[in-house]
């Protein structure tokens, strides 16, 4: 059960991984 | 070695460190020529999730009782909030011109930023969780001092009424945080410190029991009773201060050597 902040987090990382992913071109297809 | 010092931070920031460092690597070696795509709905999203996080890294400064968290959250928020601006700004630029150099290196500082703005951020709640134990340990450690002062069996009674949930919660504690943790090392020291509390403590409240027994036949064997009672409960003491010490250790090259 991880606090809000822990799960707020790694919304911002998954986001962020998403993001870098799109940058270098590997992703959203 | 590893380089996050628990499995909740290194499962959240592991995946993105990697992706950010190669990025880096990517654009220092100027290999990321082609033009950019349109970025807008990525940044967008990170946007939205950086929004959520501002307000609930607020919402927990302003709930805190942790003076050290308030100090050390709003400077982190503070800096995932201004690389979430970098990737907007950059994003814009970029529609504009695909090839644009500068929005492209603003582009990657937002990126480092967020990273390394929501480490900081998991890091100063995670030394905040960490206080939280370590008190209650303090507060263990604070009791146990209570022996020295017991001279009747009601008050042993009392006093292991009194410690039990105290203990309890704060072995409890230790142990998941013993489970949170990636150095092996300090794992074992945690684990070891736990195994010799448990075996102490009823070694204590035993001792405790025979000098009270000795004292009221005014016996001559009651200061030697003393003497192993206080000697477990300074035991006791140098394992709950071992814990916190090891608690307050975030990297492994720290203290490793006992």
């Amino acid at each position: 059960d991880a606090p809000e902040m822990v799960r707020q987090a790694r919304s911002v990382a998954q986001a962020s991984s998403t993001l870098v992913s799109a940058i270098k071109g590997e992703a959203m297809e | 070695m590893p380089v996050f010092h628990t499995k909740t931070i290194e499962s959240i920031l592991e995946p993105v460190a990697q992706q950010v460092s190669r990025l880096v690597i990517l654009h220092e070696e100027a290999e990321d020529g082609n033009a950019m795509p349109d970025l807008s709905q990525s940044v967008a999203t990170v946007k939205h999730a950086v929004d959520n996080l501002i307000q609930i890294g607020y919402e927990t400064v302003n709930t805190s009782d942790d003076s050290i968290l308030k100090q050390d959250m709003p400077p982190a928020l503070q800096r995932v909030e201004e690389a979430a601006t970098s990737l907007l700004e950059a994003s814009n630029m970029l529609k504009e011109d695909p090839f644009f150099a500068p929005a492209r290196k603003k582009l990657i500082n937002g990126s480092r930023g967020i990273l390394q703005g929501t480490s900081a951020l998991l890091l100063a709640f995670d030394e905040s969780e960490v206080r939280k134990i370590i008190a209650q340990c303090r507060r263990v450690l604070e009791y146990i001092g209570i022996t020295e002062v017991i001279e009747s069996m009601d008050d042993l009674v009392t006093f292991v009424k009194n410690i039990s949930p105290g203990l309890t919660r704060m072995t409890k504690q230790v142990d998941d945080r013993e489970k949170e943790l990636t150095h092996q090392v300090h794992k074992d020291i945690l684990l070891r410190c736990l195994e010799e509390i448990k075996v102490l403590t009823p070694v204590l409240i035993s001792g405790i029991k025979t000098y009270i027994q000795l004292l009221s036949s005014n016996s001559p064997s009651s200061a030697d009773a003393k003497n192993n009672r206080d000697h477990t409960c300074k035991a006791l003491g140098v394992e709950i201060e071992e814990i916190i010490r090891v608690l307050q250790l975030t990297s492994a090259g720290e203290d490793d050597i006992e």
